[in-house]
């Protein structure tokens, strides 16, 4: 699961 | 970055740029929702806040710019500069039914409860159904011009890419996000009437024209 604020996706 | 999600960037670029310039040759704007694109410009703003705080890649940053920077033109063209082609008595969503269950739900269900990560998972919710109005409009007209079919197909294709992407990212690199996944399969889902019709009828030559 991705850490929050770090959204490396359009 | 792999294949999938390449494609579904370019796909989703080049669904602005066909809709961008097929405004700007015929100098209107008829068939296509001012109330999506207005829900698209939120979209984008409310997303890609984390291009003042977070620097992922060059590409992250020129893709982010160019998808604010169009979404406000379009919402211009068509509110300002070609306003009187706007097509508004068909264009009639009511766009509070998106925004406030979206908004809630993002409130509700996020990774962090921090405005940044809240307005960003607003987002995600909100751009899964940001076409509903478009749909509603060629619904309601019964037709669309097959330069905006091409639009709304190039369109529909970036999630339904992503949707490959994530697959590809589950199995490749244990990473998933739950929020975009469930997103993404509502948002490509919807586009699927829209998918059959494109495929039956404008690829073939047709007009797309909904069954009276």
């Amino acid at each position: 699961v991705p850490d929050a604020e770090e959204h490396d996706e359009l | 970055m792999n294949v999938f999600r390449l494609l579904g960037d370019l796909s989703h670029l080049l669904a602005i740029i066909v809709l961008l310039l097929k405004i700007w040759k015929t100098r209107s704007c008829a068939g296509i929702s001012g109330k999506s694109q207005i829900l698209f410009a939120i979209v984008y703003i409310t997303r890609y806040l984390d291009l003042i705080t977070t620097y992922i890649s060059a590409y992250n940053m020129f893709m982010k710019i160019i998808f604010i920077a169009t979404s406000i033109a379009i919402v211009y063209l068509m509110y300002v500069k070609f306003k009187a082609t706007y097509d508004h008595n068909h264009d009639t969503f009511r766009i509070e039914f998106l925004l406030l269950p979206t908004l809630v739900l993002a409130l509700l269900i996020n990774h962090e409860f921090t405005i940044v990560e809240i307005l960003w998972t607003f987002s995600i919710y909100l751009e899964s159904v940001a076409i509903l109005p478009q749909l509603f409009l060629v619904s309601k007209t019964g037709e669309a011009e097959s330069i905006t079919s091409h639009y709304l197909f190039a369109l529909g294709s970036y999630r339904g890419l992503y949707l490959l992407n994530w697959i590809y990212r589950y199995y490749g690199e244990n990473y998933y996000d739950l929020i975009v996944i469930v997103a993404g399969i509502v948002q490509t889902v919807l586009y699927c009437d829209f998918f059959y019709l494109y495929i039956t009828k404008v690829l073939k030559g047709k007009k797309l024209q909904l069954p009276a």
